[in-house]
């Protein structure tokens, strides 16, 4: 295989194993020591390390932006935009003033394969594992959901207790290291202003609640913001997304990301459904990777550029 | 490696809350193993159902008995799967 010397040489438009995928970030950290850092914030269950990049012009604990890529597996076109996202952050600092002026104050933290031992697992097994890989006691199904496992209205409705279900919860709040590593840092980090969590496909922008009806006490901000970047993604191919909070806009789902980041006081708290436009679903293929990113990046930015303009 | 000849991806709109509650009601038929890809939200939004081989003619006849529209979003997965392995090989060369 032809393994890219660079990450300008990097090929952006098709999908790219785990070896793959952490080989690029390794050498981004490499090509551009001032600005960008690769943190290990924990081990998956089999023990693959849990990379996250950090995107920092300096300071001490800025406060900061959180994406993350991958939390399902099988959503491979989430992981390669979160690559995409990696190299334009790099390209774009000090040449587009939006993205410098942000730098220039917060931090970027980008977790591409969030979920590293499911992302293998699709590679090497089952294209359509969407879990975490943990075995559950006492079942010969494997894995938890971990967009159910946070503590976030656990156990309610909107999530599975019966470990064959796609959304099985697991066996406690936090159960899954993937889950827990990422909490473990928010909490340590303490000075995150927004979290936004990718998934695909059904092409939506959500914001909490998932697993109850009372709206967020940010909900009308949050709202408008939504509509915003929706408009902007489609200023780009035309690709439409619905918005809105989790339970109006698809259904009740407990322990879900967001609702765990929002309740810790993380006010624009987002999650994306990326495409498919209407026909492959998981399977998307590779030619509409960089078009996907394209149009999330400004998206994205409405996002960053809000939060960076309305400190709290 | 887990194969998928012959799983088609059914496309489901329901007309009405009666069939959106018929089709949440697949759910609950474990024995068709079924994987939801869109799960079901509203009237307005299809569901996407990953159905294997096995379970594709009782589901089609419970849709189709109970007037519940679908479409053949994909005829074969493995079809799709096999392009896309060999999309990512011949790029990777």
């Amino acid at each position: 295989v032809a393994e890219p010397r660079n990450t300008d040489s990097f090929d952006f438009s098709r999908y790219h194993s785990i070896s793959e995928i952490y080989s690029f970030q390794d050498m981004l950290v490499a090509e551009n020591p001032n600005l960008v850092s690769k943190v290990v914030i924990g081990q998956s269950y089999e023990g693959r390390p849990l990379n996250v990049l950090k995107f920092s012009t300096g300071g001490t604990n800025r406060p900061a932006i959180w994406i993350d890529t991958g939390i399902h597996s099988r959503e491979w076109v989430t992981q390669a935009s979160g690559t995409w996202f990696a190299k334009k952050i790099v390209t774009d600092y000090g040449r587009d003033p939006a993205v410098t002026a942000i730098l220039n104050k917060m931090d970027i933290f980008l977790e591409i394969v969030t979920n590293p031992d499911g992302y293998f697992y699709t590679h090497t097994s089952n294209r359509m594992w969407r879990k975490t890989r943990k075995p559950n006691s006492g079942s010969s199904c494997v894995g938890v959901d971990p967009n159910r496992n946070w503590d976030a209205g656990f156990g309610g409705p909107g999530a599975s207790s019966n470990p064959c279900s796609e959304t099985y919860r697991g066996p406690r709040a936090h159960s899954e290291s993937e889950v827990k590593s990422i909490v473990d840092f928010v909490k340590s980090h303490g000075n995150f202003k927004a979290f936004i969590s990718i998934h695909s496909y059904s092409q939506m922008l959500l914001y909490p609640y998932g697993y109850t009806t009372t709206p967020a006490k940010d909900q009308a901000e949050l709202h408008n913001l939504a509509q915003r970047a929706i408009t902007d993604l489609a200023s780009l191919y035309g690709t439409r997304y619905r918005f809105g909070s989790i339970i109006n806009t698809i259904y009740q789902a407990s322990g879900g990301t967001i609702d765990w980041t929002y309740n810790q006081g993380i006010k624009y708290s987002y999650t994306f459904e990326l495409r498919d436009t209407g026909r492959y679903g998981f399977i998307l293929p590779a030619n509409q990777i960089i078009p996907t990113a394209e149009e999330t990046w400004l998206a994205l930015m409405d996002i960053m550029d809000h939060t960076f303009k309305n400190p709290y | 490696k887990e194969t998928f000849e012959g799983h088609q991806v059914l496309r489901i709109v329901a007309k009405d809350d009666v069939q959106l509650s018929l089709i949440k009601d697949l759910e609950d038929m474990i024995e068709f193993e079924l994987d939801f890809w869109r799960g079901v939200t509203d009237v307005a939004t299809p569901v996407d159902i990953r159905v294997p081989m096995h379970s594709l003619q009782s589901v089609k006849i419970y849709l189709e008995t109970q007037d519940v529209e679908y479409s053949i979003m994909i005829e074969d997965l493995q079809v799709l799967l096999d392009e896309e392995q060999e999309e990512m090989e011949s790029a990777a060369r």
